[in-house]
């Protein structure tokens, strides 16, 4: 198995909802 | 003929005077008044009443007005610092604001810390950070373990719990973020740095001169 490199606060970051970048497209 | 519309946007529910948001905030009267293009736009596609609502939120992060997201909706409630289920055009520009590349460092990471203390205690616990955590792997149809969840908390709270108390404050959130800056990757937008070449019109209709704020 792989170790676990990321924090939970790293993959929390990833989410779609986080990024609002959505707001400036069309 | 170009100058018809600004004073009956001034009567529009939600708008507020570019020079006071300018003054408050990282933008110039202009960037203001260009953003306000924007806020018009968002809060017109599902209630044109010069608000934005949660579904317009979720609109237009994911082009789905029915998308449920803890992420969304914890913004939405940042955004709304009325806390009346609706964001007015002052709370929109104040809140970007902070997204902005030269907003200070410092707001950034004040902003990123509520978005994580849900209960507003003061403190990220393991129990906030457990509950988005599965509500990230729920929105990217993936799961896990349990026990490799709790794997996870444990290593994140080892290295951000230098006080070892169970929780997470300001101070310890600041030191992490120090050591993994990704961790505010959202919380700047490029977009906030041309936002008057990208919504220009409002511009043109200037009657402030920025020079004079």
């Amino acid at each position: 198995t792989k170790p676990i490199v990321m924090n939970a606060f790293e993959l929390i970051s990833l989410s779609r909802g986080l990024n609002l970048s959505g707001l400036f497209e069309e | 003929m170009g100058c018809f519309s600004s004073k009956q946007e001034k009567q529009t529910p939600g708008f507020q005077d570019p020079v006071a948001l300018a003054q408050e905030t990282i933008f110039s009267v202009s960037e203001v008044e260009a953003l306000y293009e924007l806020f018009k736009k968002l809060s017109s596609t599902v209630v044109d009443d010069g608000l934005i609502h949660k579904e317009e939120f979720q609109l237009a992060l994911f082009k789905n007005s029915k998308r449920e997201s803890l992420f969304a909706d914890r913004v939405f409630y940042l955004f709304n610092t009325k806390q009346n289920n609706v964001i007015d055009f002052g709370e929109f520009v104040r809140a970007l604001s902070v997204f902005h590349p030269s907003a200070p460092p410092e707001d950034k990471i004040e902003f990123a810390f509520r978005l994580f203390d849900q209960k507003r205690t003061g403190f990220i616990n393991r129990e906030e950070v457990k509950q988005m955590l599965i509500a990230l792997l729920s929105e990217s149809d993936m799961t896990l373990a349990d026990d490799v969840i709790e794997t996870i908390l444990d290593k994140t709270f080892a290295e951000a719990d230098t006080k070892n108390d169970g929780k997470i404050d300001k101070d310890e959130w600041r030191t992490l973020v120090m050591k993994h800056p990704s961790l505010m990757r959202n919380m700047t937008l490029p977009y906030l740095k041309d936002i008057t070449t990208s919504f220009p019109s409002f511009v043109f209709r200037s009657e402030v001169d920025d020079s004079n704020t």
